[in-house]
């Protein structure tokens, strides 16, 4: 007789039995982008060391300016990185010269903090924009968040989930999932967020393709 | 748009987590659709730092346990994607489309995305109507690459989760089938539901993971940019 459970509740993660991954931080709070102060809209994600890292992009004409960049990172670092930095709300597609930029500053912004906060050189910020296309990212608000951010990051489940929950637009609940298992004698472990709920038929090619 | 990142501690050569990610994508999160729309923004990307302390991993000199972390990597990229779909704008279905019977692996999900993003079976799906014609008619305009033989085609819906009972057969070898409309019925109220197409060609399968299309969604997309 009780009430169905929403999405959001059945698909909610689990964290009692969760194992995240060595070394990595994470959180995720509201820096402007979204109007409703409630949602976040700014998750960063870093590594306390330098990282392989791969990536599958949009084979859509019209790319948006974080793809480019994240692109750029990949190939600059052959394929060594240490953080991403993703903003909600707005999608930073469409926007010309002026996208670039933004996008490559929020990635130039990231990357300073990790100079200033380890003695590794090792940099490279990958990025990543959703929201609505062909509008300029608010990027003093985002910059100045990401500055903010460095002093929440964690690795606790509620860092990751604040992270998961920066990721989303229309979205009903944060998509947030972790796994481990044996791989040469050692465990290891991965955690996974992603985002989507409209416009989902994705074709995706590596970087280089 | 589909975002997604995986951080992992594992070892992994760069180039051997490009060659991983771009096979798990491959199979998972480029095997989903909600409206069959591809966005300006769609990125997965993957760290691995290491801090494990195991093994690197790298195709060349570690096989072994390169084909482990990959098929680990396809299916936990494959357990994210699917929730893209179950929280598709206004979805109710969950909906879990196989192609086998294929010469290749491409045709397979080549024919799989065009069911997947059918419009009309998307409606028919949200409506629990078992019309396997709009089914039939999306397999035949996919242009896979060959000949799809009509009278080898066989079409079905399977209960999920399997439930003990057999599939409900609904087109075997291209002849229609008796359909108990009970039966379909009772399928398709179900949330969660698998479509099977054997085109009785080959030994290659690929699968989709779709949703259906409902009246929600065009509410929430009517006015998107507001």
């Amino acid at each position: 007789s009780s009430a169905p459970q929403s999405k959001a509740q059945r698909f909610a993660f689990d964290p009692t039995a969760a194992k995240f991954p060595l070394g990595f931080v994470a959180t995720g709070l509201h820096c402007g982008v979204k109007k409703d102060p409630s949602r976040l809209d700014l998750g960063v994600i870093i590594s306390d060391r330098p990282c392989s890292a791969a990536g599958t992009f949009t084979r859509n004409a019209f790319v948006a300016a974080p793809v480019v960049v994240s692109k750029e990172v990949l190939a600059k670092g052959r394929g060594i990185a240490r953080g991403l930095v993703v903003n909600s709300g707005c999608a930073n597609a469409v926007t010309g010269s002026q996208g670039l930029k933004d996008a490559r500053a929020m990635s130039d912004q990231l990357d300073s903090f990790l100079c200033e906060s380890n003695s590794s050189s090792a940099t490279g910020t990958l990025v990543m924009s959703t929201g609505v296309i062909g509008q300029l990212l608010p990027i003093k608000k985002i910059l100045s968040g990401i500055t903010s951010s460095t002093a929440t990051l964690g690795s606790t489940h509620s860092a990751w989930l604040d992270a998961a929950k920066a990721f989303m637009t229309t979205d009903t609940f944060p998509k947030l999932r972790t796994r481990s298992f044996e791989l040469g004698g050692k465990e290891v472990r991965m955690v996974g967020i992603d985002k989507g709920a409209g416009m989902i038929h994705p074709n995706m090619g590596p970087p280089h393709a | 748009t589909l975002l997604g990142m995986i951080a992992t501690d594992a070892a992994v050569t760069p180039a051997s987590l490009q060659d991983a990610l771009t096979y798990a994508v491959d199979r998972s999160f480029n095997s989903i659709s909600v409206d069959g729309d591809m966005s300006t923004n769609d990125t997965i990307v993957v760290l691995a730092n290491g801090a494990s302390g195991s093994v690197e991993i790298s195709e060349k000199a570690t096989p072994d346990e390169y084909i482990k972390f990959r098929d680990q990597l396809t299916d936990f990229a494959a357990e994210l994607a699917q929730l893209v779909v179950r929280d598709g704008e206004g979805a109710e279905k969950f909906v879990k489309i196989t192609v086998k019977g294929s010469p290749t692996y491409e045709a397979a999900h080549k024919i799989a995305s065009t069911i997947s993003t059918s419009a009309l079976v998307k409606c028919a799906l949200h409506g629990e109507d078992a019309n396997w014609g709009r089914i039939l008619c999306a397999v035949g305009y996919s242009n896979p690459g060959f000949d799809i033989d009509p009278t080898k085609v066989t079409v079905s819906f399977v209960p999920v989760p399997v439930d003990g009972s057999a599939e409900l057969k609904l087109l075997v070898n291209g002849e229609p089938e008796h359909v108990d409309e009970a039966r379909a019925s009772e399928i398709l109220k179900s949330e969660d539901l698998a479509i099977q197409v054997d085109l009785g060609l080959g030994d290659e399968s690929a699968t989709y993971w779709t949703c259906d299309f409902s009246h929600e969604y065009i509410s929430i997309n009517a006015d998107y940019r507001s």
